[in-house]
């Protein structure tokens, strides 16, 4: 499944 | 954003104001470890480098400001305000037992070998661990404040939410990222006993007191 590196979680 | 990730946050927000009141109203640090507030100021400083490179939203900016002003507050307290209420004695747990094996584990386990990267990596398996020495103070101390029982609880929740949270992105956007849910899972694990003390003391209106 897709691993997407944005950092959008805190 | 969803309503588990929502409540997670609220929950760490929680945490956070629940510590800070508790510092504040009491004029006392008793009870709370130094060290797990450097590990959390450590976590939040590695993990929110790209604040202000990277914009998602108003709401992840003023978090992250929030997170890393109040979590750099809390050590100015405890190490300088009410430095005397602090119990140096009790905060004894040796946290480079922590770093070390955690650094090294973020350069070999990790998504991209690349410095931002590396760095992410290291704060969440660096965060998943900073709650032991504030647990293992308690055990040493063999209670906690009922207050400080609810600041653990809030902040247990938190990581357990985004547990949640991640089940929820996975089904619904087929997001998934290992590191993070693992580094998750532990961090909850960590609490489980605690959970249970909160549950069936702190629920009714007891302390916690652990056989010490």
């Amino acid at each position: 499944e897709k691993y997407s590196n944005v950092k959008d979680e805190l | 954003m969803n309503i588990f990730r929502l409540c997670g946050d609220m929950s760490h927000l929680a945490a956070i104001i629940i510590l800070l009141l508790k510092m504040w109203k009491t004029r006392s640090v008793a009870g709370i470890s130094g060290k797990s507030q450097i590990l959390f100021a450590t976590v939040f400083t590695a993990r929110y480098l790209d604040l202000f490179t990277s914009f998602i939203s108003i709401y992840n900016t003023c978090m992250k400001v929030f997170f890393i002003g109040t979590v750099y507050f809390t050590i100015y307290l405890i190490y300088m305000k009410f430095k005397a209420t602090y119990d140096s004695n009790h905060d004894s747990f040796r946290v480079e037992f922590l770093i070390v094996p955690v650094g090294g584990l973020a350069f070999l386990v990790n998504h991209e070998f690349a410095p931002l990267e590396i760095i992410w990596t290291f704060s969440i398996y660096l965060e998943s661990v900073a709650i032991l020495p504030q647990l293992f103070m308690i055990s040493k101390t063999g209670e906690a404040e009922t207050i400080t029982s609810h600041y653990l609880f809030a902040l247990g929740s938190y990581r357990a939410l985004y547990l949640c949270n991640w089940i929820y992105r996975y089904y619904a956007e087929g997001f998934f990222d290992l590191i993070a849910v693992v580094a998750g899972v532990v961090q909850t694990i960590l609490y489980c006993d605690f959970f249970y003390l909160y549950i069936t003391k702190v629920m009714k209106g007891k302390k916690i007191s652990l056989p010490a």
